[in-house]
């Protein structure tokens, strides 16, 4: 059975989607079948992986208003063992379109029932937000995996989070675990780096995960090339980083 | 009159709400009267400025809703000259709460009649999306700034930007203008940065603003003091760039 990890924070900026991209690599060279599902509009983690965003071919959209089926939607990318389903430009309008059709929360889990049997990891990327498209895929996911930037605003916002998650679990029914907080660009040579960190591991203790993500300048320069980070610079810090962190996803197994 | 300006940009992360809290902060620093307004659910510009969310009061989503006069919202702030509009937890609910609502995207035009005489400037801090919120912000202002890193996935969100602003004017018939585009957390030391700088130069011309802001930590550091940088650390490099762009921001004038 497989198992779908939503990477989610309103806050933005503070590396979803590369958290994203690169997990679902670091899984599939692993061996592994993943999907990556891509549900920002801005369609960062479908550009990121090397696929041009077509008006032609189906995305997500389509697939969560029922035009096409998930098959005809999920494409192949470079990386052996992992596949996309993108998003497009009309995925701005599927909060607003979503609103009147009946359980528009669950749209999202109802098309990867279909697939589930096909792979062993889906992660879903979120957009900045609290929206339908993210309460879709808290709705569909077993967890939640929350990278967050050791900065005040980033910390402002976990607690809303949480609180989210509590909500879905009590109105909805819907036992999502929390995979892991993730610290993404840490820079230790900041007093407020380490200040906020601290923060986290009093409050959250060992729901933040042990593998820390460095700043690196080769994660952002990876996804110009379309490329997750291990096909772009293996050896980078940025690649190390995730390929530990896969590790760390994959020592929690699958059953919560 | 009151020039009202949106500081929007659908990608996370990029710095409008700190060019918000600091070109605002600057420009009451040239003893002007300025209103910022926060329309981000995550309330990070109310917080920024020292001001606690406190669901006692009214805020922005009441007075969207009609439930407040505006009045009865704003509130001073430490900076002599500031005043604010809050966000508190309830924003979050406004984007699908406005749905049905009579002329739901002039609401805060509407709002911002009634107090545009008594401000200089009027500010609007936007969420990362192209929702409602960031609608109603774009439909109440004269001019939009562009906050936006030098880094691949910021750079592929603007044309998206841009076509939303080409939309706005044509069915909307709203005259809005681009104010400028600003490059925030500047880092010259990469080869990335400078790329992507180019790239906006070529693409956007004198759009693009002379003013850099430069990655400087204590611009991440004052909204934990609940200041604007000028108030936690004028002398630095943070506060002395937002005060060069404030200055080119009043030397376009409040005519397009
Ligand atoms: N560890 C890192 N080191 C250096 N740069 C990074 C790192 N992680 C992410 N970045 C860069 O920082 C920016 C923000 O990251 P990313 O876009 O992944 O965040 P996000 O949370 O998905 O943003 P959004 O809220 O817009 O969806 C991107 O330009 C990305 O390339
Ligand atoms: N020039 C800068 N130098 C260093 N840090 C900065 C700079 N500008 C912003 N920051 C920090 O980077 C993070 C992102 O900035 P900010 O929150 O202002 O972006 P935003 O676009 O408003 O984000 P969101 O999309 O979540 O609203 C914050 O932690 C902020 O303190
Ligand atoms: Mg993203
Ligand atoms: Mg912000």
């Amino acid at each position: 059975l497989s198992k779908i990890i939503a990477v989610s924070n309103q806050k933005g900026g503070v590396g979803k989607t590369t958290t994203a991209i690169n997990v679902a690599a670091s899984l599939a060279a692993n061996d592994l079948k993943v999907l990556l599902v891509d549900s920002d509009p801005q369609g960062n983690a479908t550009s990121g992986v090397g696929i041009r965003k077509d008006l032609e071919n189906s995305s997500l959209y389509h697939v969560l208003l029922g035009h096409a089926p998930i098959a005809d939607a999920v494409v192949a990318t470079e990386m052996e063992g992992l596949h996309l389903l993108p998003a497009d430009k009309n995925l701005v309008g599927a909060n607003l379109e979503m609103v009147g059709v009946n359980q528009r929360e669950t749209l999202l889990r109802a098309a990867l029932e279909t697939v589930r049997d096909q792979y062993d990891y889906i992660l879903i990327d979120c957009p900045p937000a609290l929206d339908l498209l993210t309460l879709n895929a808290l709705m569909a996911a077993d967890s939640v995996l929350v990278p967050i930037q050791c900065e005040f605003f980033a910390l402002e916002g976990i607690s809303e989070l949480m609180d989210t998650l509590d909500r879905i679990r009590a109105s909805f029914h819907h036992a999502i675990a929390l995979e892991g907080i993730v610290l993404t660009m840490y820079d230790e040579r900041t007093n407020l780096t380490r200040q906020v960190a601290n923060d986290l591991r009093e409050f959250f203790g060992t729901d933040v995960l042990k593998t820390v993500i460095p700043r690196s300048i080769k994660l952002a320069e990876a996804p110009s090339f379309g490329k997750p980070v291990m096909l772009y610079d293996v050896r980078s810090k940025g690649a190390e980083s995730y390929i530990q962190l896969a590790k760390e996803i994959l020592s929690h197994g699958k059953q919560e």
